[in-house]
């Protein structure tokens, strides 16, 4: 520390045992809470269970898998490799679906993302995994819109519609990274993804909301970092 | 570099755990169970700046008597960490999302004087 100013470390030694205990965990918490880029201590409402958390780290994997021995992977913006950045801190942020509102027709899933989290990363790359549950044989069309809130929250911007064909019931994985980096990049936090079927389908989804098949958002980010310019 | 025992008054690494489940945070963190935070402590005298650690060898030792008997300058040296590796967390956000990172820097592995 500058001369004159008071050393941590220094004084520590001069502190009771019991003192200096409590003292240095006061420094951890602070220091873990800021790296984090958390105010405080999160307050958990809605733990993950264990089976959806298993699940979803099993499938992560076995898309990584996919994507590493597929020849010719797309390498357009939706699929970045991620060289290890240099010091450059990252993050891979699992957000599981919250309910949002359905009709017959339609089904609606919330992500949440912290206002800490968008403000002081970047998103190189988010996929959205999907468990379809299929009424019988066939083909059936379903509609995506990707929707987030504008920033005064009143209503719904629409990010992209796309047209899928569910062909059998199983796990599904779809590109969003471009609606997150948007989303982001807008100061929103919230990704709405509505799903619209034909009349006759009911949820396209598992009904139920059995946990280990529970839809989320898996995304992968780096800190942002001061963009310094260099002159030669 | 050198860990901190009972008496040592000389730069050192002092290990310090934090076991998450003892302050509470067990249920937000989800891995690890605690987290390293060793700290530098301990004097660097005049002869012992720029040794990583404390001297271990002769030749070393007769070096720093020549420095301390012809030092002029009187300069500070500091006990500072000399290696650090990161701190890998899993833990849950203010959306109860999961998140992973590996925070830089976190764990102090190795002291010595600047």
């Amino acid at each position: 520390t500058p001369k004159g100013v008071w050393c941590p470390a220094c004084g520590l030694a001069a502190l009771a045992p019991t003192v200096q205990r409590d003292v240095l965990i006061t420094m951890a918490k602070q220091s873990i809470l800021s790296k984090l880029h958390l105010p405080d201590r999160p307050n958990i409402t809605q733990p993950t269970s264990r089976g959806a958390l298993l699940n979803a780290l099993h499938r992560m994997r076995a898309q990584r898998m996919d994507m590493a021995v597929s020849p010719g992977m797309p390498l357009d913006g939706s699929i970045l490799h991620l060289r290890p950045g240099m010091g450059v801190q990252e993050y891979e942020i699992l957000s599981f679906a919250k309910s949002g509102s359905s009709t017959s027709r339609t089904v609606r899933l919330h992500f949440h993302f912290t206002r800490e989290l968008a403000r002081s990363t970047e998103i190189l790359q988010a996929t959205l995994y999907l468990f379809w549950a299929v009424p019988g044989p066939g083909t059936h069309p379903v509609t995506m819109r990707l929707l987030h809130p504008d920033p005064m929250g009143l209503n719904m911007t629409m990010a992209s519609e796309t047209q899928l064909e569910v062909q059998r019931a199983g796990w599904a994985t779809l590109d969003v990274g471009r609606a997150v980096q948007s989303l982001f990049g807008q100061g929103s936090q919230r990704l709405t993804v509505e799903l619209e079927v034909a009349e006759d389908w009911g949820s396209p989804l598992l009904a139920g909301h059995s946990d280990s098949h529970w839809p989320f958002v898996a995304a992968r980010a780096r800190a942002r970092t001061t963009h310094r310019v260099q002159r030669r | 570099g050198i860990d901190c025992s009972g008496d040592s008054r000389m730069c050192c690494r002092k290990e310090f755990f934090v076991d998450f489940k003892e302050i509470g945070w067990e249920d937000c963190i989800i891995q690890p169970e605690g987290y390293h935070m060793n700290y530098c402590t301990g004097l660097c005298p005049l002869h012992m700046a720029g040794i990583p650690g404390l001297a271990a060898s002769f030749h070393t030792a007769v070096l720093n008597l020549i420095k301390a008997n012809n030092a002029d300058a009187a300069v500070d040296s500091c006990c500072v960490p000399t290696q650090r590796r990161p701190l890998s967390l899993l833990y849950y956000d203010r959306d109860s999302n999961i998140v992973k990172t590996d925070i830089p820097d976190m764990i102090v592995d190795a002291c010595g004087c600047t």
